[in-house]
């Protein structure tokens, strides 16, 4: 898996 | 966005509406934690810096994030100014100390980048995993609690339960997992098992939310 990119979640 | 996620953002949503009525109807913060409270804001404010470095997710996103940190301050300001004493301090005696100072630790330790912006995201994540630990501190010791209360924690709760099957959805539709994000959101999640647990035998049954002696 990959950490996803920026963080999108609150 | 999927379902999951968005229906957890909902509910972190409304808990904070849930817990602005109860503030604004019962003219009371009596049995809330300013500490929590307090922590809120600084995982908020922490978190979101981003807001202010001009990466843009998305409307929703940029709403959200301003809606949170505007809501968390306002209730400090209700708490601390407009109903003041109708806060007992002497029985919200959580050291935060012992959750800010390893929450940093933590945060130099295990971040994605040696930035100060990243630091301080992972600061707010495992900061805001033990937020909630004054406020389930103050009810075990009071022994019960406001039914409205109990629904704002359930709220607040289901938010952070929601985001786990999100993250599942997520790990099959794009493949991607967020560690740190993951293993601090089941650490928060699992703070409230103990409370989910009277808040479904008693409170949903219609009985007052109280502890065992």
């Amino acid at each position: 898996f990959e950490v996803p990119e920026g963080h999108d979640e609150l | 966005m999927n379902v999951f996620r968005l229906l957890g953002d909902l509910s972190h949503l409304a808990s904070i509406l849930i817990l602005l009525h109860k503030i604004q109807t019962t003219r009371s913060c009596r049995g809330i934690s300013f500490k929590t409270q307090a922590l809120y804001v600084v995982v908020f404010l922490t978190r979101y810096l981003d807001l202010f470095l001009g990466d843009w997710v998305s409307l929703y996103n940029t709403a959200m994030k301003l809606f949170f940190i505007g809501s968390s301050c306002y209730i400090l300001y209700l708490m601390k100014l407009r109903f003041r004493p109708t806060h007992d301090p002497a029985i919200d005696t959580f050291r935060v100390e012992y959750l800010v100072g390893p929450s940093l630790i933590l945060a130099l330790i295990f971040n994605y980048k040696y930035t100060l912006v990243e630091i301080l995201w992972a600061f707010s994540i495992y900061l805001e995993a033990v937020a909630i630990m004054p406020q389930l501190f103050m009810l075990q010791r009071t022994g019960e609690a406001e039914t409205i209360t109990t629904h704002y924690l359930a709220a607040l709760g289901a938010y952070r339960g929601l985001y786990i099957p999100n993250w599942i959805y997520r790990y099959f539709s794009d493949g991607t997992v967020d560690p740190i994000a993951v293993i601090a959101g089941l650490v928060q999640t699992g703070l409230y098992l103990d409370f989910f647990y009277v808040y479904f035998t008693r409170v949903l049954q219609g009985q007052k939310f109280e502890l065992p002696a």
